[in-house]
């Protein structure tokens, strides 16, 4: 039975994408059977995942939309280990046509629904925004993973973000619940982030990953290769911690 | 007369409201009369300028749905120097109203016509997001300024920014103009921030400002007490890096 987790931060920059990206790779490396799911029309996780967004024969758009099947938009076989619901800016008119619909907010849950059997997890990307596309994420997924920058604007747009997660389960999922706040870019150096990390730990306790990523140039360098940085740099500090993560997020797939 | 400027790159963490704040507040220091709006229903413009969110008498939401006038939100003699016209995040379902109605991308563009007078620039700081809210600031602006974070993501995600500003000028905005593109958080000793400066100098010449802002964490401290940097740490490298950008953008004034 699929783990199904929506990866979401309306702060920008936070580290979102590195995160589903790599988080899939490193599940994938752990035998896991994965999906990436790419909810952003900026398409950044299709582009780092080693596919061009310009040359799709479908995506997510044409998913949300009610065209095809979410299956018909999955490719596999990438040298990323993973398999991916691809996705460009055609996304942004789907969130438009959404807000007309009438189950506008269930049409990524309806859609998983068919082939979440294939799958032991499965990542939904989202967008820096709390929009329809971000909604359908956390309607669809039974947890959310929160990559965090420590930094004052991202700390600041928690509680919008908590709010916002705990109106989805308290109205159209129940079952949804935080997994995790993952610390990412994170320079033990500076006051700043230590000052927040520890805010961090004292509001939100054992919610807080013990894995924390380190802001480590080659998670920048690997998509323009379009590939995970543990295939491009297997060794670097970035694709260690992206494995610890992976091993703490399975250990807890009895917990939380 | 003044200039409207917006502030706009979809691609989330590049330094929007970094730039918005810290070049409002040197415009402010070299005696120019200057109006922030903040168009993001984050609010992270209005945080950074000391101003509470969560205590606002009415916002730009109001504004965009027309219950009040531009000058009933403006907020002076802020520490910051600069006037403010501040926002929350009911601003997201003015976002989802607006698709509903008919002049919905010129509702700025018209509230800011009875006040224009009154200032030397009005800078307006924009989501990360290519929506109807960026829409209505690339309409209302004469022109535009696009931080760039100088790595794979923000590089890929420039020409589908390109588009949208062509898109606005060939129809809605006819005199809109990119002022420049700034670097931002710029870290010379990085071979990728190199090669993606180097990919900006070649396809953007002189549409590239000479100055650059450098990471300095002074910038990322100082929203946390609501200050631009220059009233932080005048004397730290982010400080003066705005400070040289708002001297580039003043020379502009009779060129672009
Ligand atoms: N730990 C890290 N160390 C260094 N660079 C990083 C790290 N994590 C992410 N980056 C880089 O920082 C930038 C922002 O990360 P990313 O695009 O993954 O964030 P995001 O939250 O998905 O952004 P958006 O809000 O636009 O979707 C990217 O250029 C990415 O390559
Ligand atoms: N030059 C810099 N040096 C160090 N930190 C910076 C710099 N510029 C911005 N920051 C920090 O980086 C983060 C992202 O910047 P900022 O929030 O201004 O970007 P943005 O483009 O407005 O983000 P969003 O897409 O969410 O609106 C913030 O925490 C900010 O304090
Ligand atoms: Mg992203
Ligand atoms: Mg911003």
């Amino acid at each position: 039975m699929s783990r199904i987790i929506a990866i979401t931060n309306q702060k920008g920059g936070v580290g979102k994408t590195t995160t589903a990206i790599n988080l899939a790779a490193s599940l994938a490396s752990l035998e896991r059977k994965v999906l990436l799911i790419d909810l952003d029309p900026q398409g950044n996780a299709t582009m780092g995942s080693g596919l061009d967004k310009a040359e799709l024969l479908y995506s997510t758009c044409d998913v949300m939309l009610d065209q095809v099947a979410l299956t018909d938009t999955i490719i596999s076989g990438l040298p990323c280990a993973y398999d991916l619901a691809p996705t460009n800016a055609d996304l942004t008119a789907a969130e438009v046509e959404l807000t007309t619909l009438t189950d506008r907010e269930c049409r990524l849950r309806n859609a998983i629904q068919n082939i979440r059997d294939q799958y032991d997890y499965i990542l939904i990307d989202t967008p820096p925004s709390l929009n329809m596309l971000t909604l359908n994420a956390l309607v669809a997924a039974e947890a959310v993973i929160v990559p965090m920058q420590c930094e004052y604007f991202a700390l600041e747009g928690l509680s919008a973000l908590m709010t916002t997660i705990e109106g989805v389960r308290s109205t159209l999922n129940p079952s949804l619940k935080i997994d995790g706040l993952l610390r990412t870019m994170f320079d033990g150096r500076n006051n700043l982030a230590n000052d927040v990390s520890a805010q961090l730990d004292e509001h939100f306790g054992r919610l807080v990953y013990r894995a924390y990523i380190p802001r480590n140039v080659r998670l920048a360098e690997a998509p323009s290769y379009g590939l995970p940085v543990m295939h491009y740099d297997k060794g670097s500090r970035g694709a260690r911690a992206y494995l610890a993560l992976a091993q703490e997020v399975l250990a807890q797939e009895f917990h939380r």
